[in-house]
């Protein structure tokens, strides 16, 4: 493992981690996180590590496996069930139609994968859903217009893992024989396009020291 | 490389 992909998944783990406490401390998911994003990836983490059990890898990957799985089922918890926070979150903002989402993704997995097995397209399907599954919090944020510090935080680690995962791959497509994996890295790439115009935004808040607020 | 292989990542 290089270091590119390690500092990934620890921005990846911070984002979560971040969101978790956000909620945990305030007893509210307000202002601005999205429970259709959140359920989206606890999704993707259930299907994409249904091979936790049959191929092992290493300690790291299956203790991180149980992490993600378990962080971000405590979200959903969290945002579902507690009743400070449940009422705290604005189900009329958080509009995006996620169900087409999930939908495309599937069909997409039966079509494209790397061998029709249950557990390969379950794994296409996590891969397919991950690089689009920011959507609803991007949309939310977009109607809420402004983003509070944690949220931008969030979103702004969930980036820096997607941008740091690229040049993980770009390491190992150079230091590696045989390193092709289309679905991941085109996946990973629409991904990280859809942070691009965020990123932009946060940038500008940065520079001019001002509240980060998005177009109408 | 086989497909256990390809899946390393997170």
């Amino acid at each position: 493992m290089n270091i590119f992909r390690f500092a990934g998944d620890m921005t990846h783990l911070m984002s979560i981690l971040i969101l978790l406490l956000k909620i945990y401390a305030t007893k509210s998911c307000a202002v601005g996180i999205s429970l259709k994003t959140q359920e989206l990836y606890a999704l993707v983490f259930l299907t994409r590590y249904l091979d936790q059990f049959t191929d092992y890898v290493s300690l790291y990957n299956s203790v991180m496996k149980v992490v993600f799985i378990a962080s971000s089922l405590a979200i959903v918890w969290c945002m579902r069930r507690h009743p400070l926070v449940r009422k705290s979150y604005d189900k009329d903002l958080d509009t995006f139609r996620h169900q087409y989402v999930l939908l495309a993704c599937f069909v997409l997995a039966l079509l494209l994968h790397e061998i029709f097995t249950f557990q390969e397209v379950f794994w296409a399907f996590s891969i397919y859903l991950e690089a689009v599954a920011i959507l609803p919090q991007l949309v939310l944020l977009q109607r809420s217009g402004n983003v509070d510090n944690l949220t931008g935080q969030y979103v702004l680690f969930l980036g820096a893992y997607r941008g740091l995962y690229i040049i993980n791959w770009i390491y190992r497509y150079f230091t590696e024989d045989h390193f092709t994996r289309w679905i991941a890295c085109v996946s990973g790439l629409v991904q990280t396009a859809l942070y691009a115009d965020f990123f932009y935004y946060y940038y500008l808040s940065w520079k001019t020291n001002t509240k980060l607020k998005l177009p109408a | 490389e086989d497909a256990k292989n390809a899946h390393d990542e997170l």
